[in-house]
């Protein structure tokens, strides 16, 4: 019977991502694999390319500040995007059983340490080793050309990249991400809930995955890796607001990011 | 509180992006 519950948690966290997060890793790996036959992304490959692939960004009702320089503001779409991501994981983590009976206040404090890790283990399924899906998967853009980038812009993607690769090693599937994203967002909460959603984490990932042995140490191990991408990321945003003095931080990003870490 | 207001808004009822 215990088991029995394990599974029905997964079962419900997976309905939960999908309804939030459409464009799934099972989406994702078709779109980079050259699948998706005519719906092509379209690919940023260079500078000339950026405003002609901004009518895509558009489409999706990103909000852009005004501001001549392309670099600049190709960043704020990448703000308004990741606002409204952080959206969807509130969504997402409204529906871990349990987690809207936390006080109020630690919930915004579970949100708070974990979005940005969340956020980051989203993005792996969308990355390979030569670029990364943006835009729910409309746009693809090059390693090489976020590289290329004047600082410290080229500096924000080559860690997330690095640590992607690695971990879209351990190919897990969809089913597996609804639960591990349930135990990032709980891993600060002391009640009891956090043990349930990891157990079914670890039963989940031994049905899903017999052959590969110790996943779920390798899986959890990746938590420790990724408090130190969100550390650097958030004192990289830290430098930016102080060096690029024309730069706005969105209101959201800003109460996330201060005094996180 | 006022610290995180635009957290709490979106964890006592959903946002929508455009009042993001």
């Amino acid at each position: 019977p215990e088991a029995a519950d394990l599974r029905s948690l997964a079962k419900l966290l997976l309905e939960s991502y999908l309804k939030y997060f459409p464009l799934t890793k099972a989406k994702a790996r078709a779109i980079l694999s050259g699948k998706t036959g005519d719906n092509a992304p379209f690919v940023y490959h260079d500078m000339k390319s950026l405003p002609e692939g901004e009518r895509f960004i558009n489409c999706v009702g990103l909000v852009q500040e005004p501001t001549d320089e392309v670099q600049l503001r190709f960043f704020y779409s990448c703000q308004s995007r990741s606002a409204e991501a952080v959206r969807e994981v509130t969504e997402f983590a409204k529906s871990i059983p349990g987690f809207v009976g936390l006080d109020l206040n630690d919930q915004v404090t579970l949100l708070k340490y974990g979005v940005i890790e969340v956020l980051i283990i989203m993005w792996a399924p969308l990355m390979n080793k030569d670029g990364t899906l943006i835009s729910y998967g409309q746009i693809f853009m090059t390693r090489e050309f976020l590289k290329s980038l004047r600082k410290p812009f080229c500096d924000m993607m080559e860690p997330k990249f690095e640590f992607s690769v690695k971990f879209n090693t351990l190919e897990l599937y969809d089913s597996d991400m609804a639960l591990f994203l349930a135990v990032i967002i709980l891993s600060g909460a002391i009640e009891e809930l956090p043990e349930t959603v990891s157990t079914s984490l670890e039963l989940q990932l031994k049905l899903n995955h017999p052959d590969s042995l110790q996943l779920f140490a390798k899986v959890l191990q990746k938590m420790t890796d990724l408090r130190q991408i969100v550390t650097d990321h958030v004192h990289l945003i830290q430098l930016l607001k102080k060096t690029e003095v024309d730069m706005c931080l969105h209101p959201l990003l800003q109460e996330i990011m201060r005094d996180l870490y | 509180k006022e610290k995180h207001k635009i957290l709490h808004r979106l964890l006592q009822n959903s946002t929508s992006p455009v009042e993001l």
